[in-house]
């Protein structure tokens, strides 16, 4: 496919980037030279242009680009301004890329409906991740594994380990679990777990794994 | 839950103002006053203060935090000065945010495992919606809803509509698929899907749904 992307800040040149390396043809434009250097080996085009210049932009292959996407953040005013170019010149599908509310409200008024919120979007997991009142505890085994104690998520209540797919999905593994005691403020671990283990509710896991699988399986348990 | 946020751009304001909405008590911490003026309605506490200065961040009741963020991104001097300083007052959990692999690197380095890097994330995560070659075509039916052709995701293949639980899940409809014609560029509609409607290899799915919904299905079917 090919696509134009406009800003190469550290959006931009992530996702000309990594787009690049899919195999698409990116062409990657920013104003300062320095960046357009900087990309310039890991993207397939680079081009130093200014985008809210309607004759620079219309000198862009863009009849051509599957998608055009805005990934300027913090100048709004240019990321407006190259939106409406290239809404002007037909560019097929634009994505934009939003700072502020503000920011959205005039992309979405301008018929700008896939927008990236980068830095709103990562929060907001974050956010979410360190609410899930599953996690009891964490303890770091080496510096990329950990175990973490976590109350049996909903969606896996009265399922076997097997069930749960926790190997399979995540590639994590459920040590064992420690049943509530009536009373007590620790409960009973209840030995090795096996495949055919049942959850219930109430049921603390202790689970080994990588982090960053952890935290999959901690976003999709939600 | 009690966290502490150092820096209210706008990842560590997203994070600071979410987690307080979530019932959480978040102290967010900025450098320059009109950031601190800004979120201070709609955060727990908000304290003008530079996260550089050890005799100010040891004025935080850094113990009582079950993790305190350092959200400062572009600044990396900063940010990597502000982790050091934490690790020194033995704040419980670091969670980090870096930008370049550097960065990264140096935060790695210094046993900050947790680290949120917002634009390369969201870089990442559109290249793959963008690349998700299924997506063969797609008409904005208003501004929140898309009709989008797809070609079947491997997941569903064999599967029934019931069975793929695409109105469940995602709350989007599956109007009918297109089967593939021998030698024939446009394929076969197979009239109006119904839940016995079993998914073959190489149809397009007609599905129709909210944006947001339809994402989420082309991020899950990866
Ligand atoms: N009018 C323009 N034409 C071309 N490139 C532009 C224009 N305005 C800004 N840029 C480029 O877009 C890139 C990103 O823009 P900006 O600094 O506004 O956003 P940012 O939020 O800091 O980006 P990121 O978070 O992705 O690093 C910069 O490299 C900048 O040079
Ligand atoms: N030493 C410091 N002490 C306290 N706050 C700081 C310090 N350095 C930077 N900040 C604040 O951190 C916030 C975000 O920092 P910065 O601008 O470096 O990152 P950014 O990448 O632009 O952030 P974002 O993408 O979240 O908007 C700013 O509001 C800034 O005032």
């Amino acid at each position: 496919m090919k696509y134009i992307v406009f800003g190469l800040g550290n959006f931009g040149s992530s996702l000309s980037t990594t787009l690049t390396a899919m195999g698409h043809e990116v062409i990657g434009v920013d104003k300062k030279m320095d960046k357009v250097e900087l990309h310039k080996d890991d993207i397939t085009h680079t081009i130093c242009l200014d985008s809210t210049d309607i004759q620079a932009v219309s000198s862009l292959p863009l009849e051509d680009a599957d998608a055009v996407i805005v990934a300027i953040g913090e100048d709004e005013g240019a990321s407006i301004m190259t939106t409406a170019l290239l809404k002007q010149l037909h560019a097929k599908r634009i994505i934009g890329r939003a700072v502020s509310e503000l920011h959205t409200t005039v992309m979405q008024a301008m018929g700008v409906h896939e927008i990236s919120r980068p830095e709103q979007t990562s929060a907001i997991r974050l956010a979410k991740r360190l609410n899930f009142k599953g996690v009891v505890d964490s303890f770091e085994l080496s510096d990329k594994h950990n175990i973490i104690e976590l109350k049996c998520p909903e969606k896996y209540v009265g399922k076997t380990l097997l069930e749960s797919e926790f190997r399979k999905k995540y590639n994590i593994t459920v040590l064992t679990t420690i049943k509530p005691v009536e009373g007590k403020e620790d409960g009973k671990i209840s030995g090795v777990a096996t495949a055919e283990t049942v959850l219930e509710e109430g049921d603390t896991l202790v689970i080994f794994g990588a982090l960053d699988d952890l935290k999959d399986m901690l976003d999709d348990s939600e």
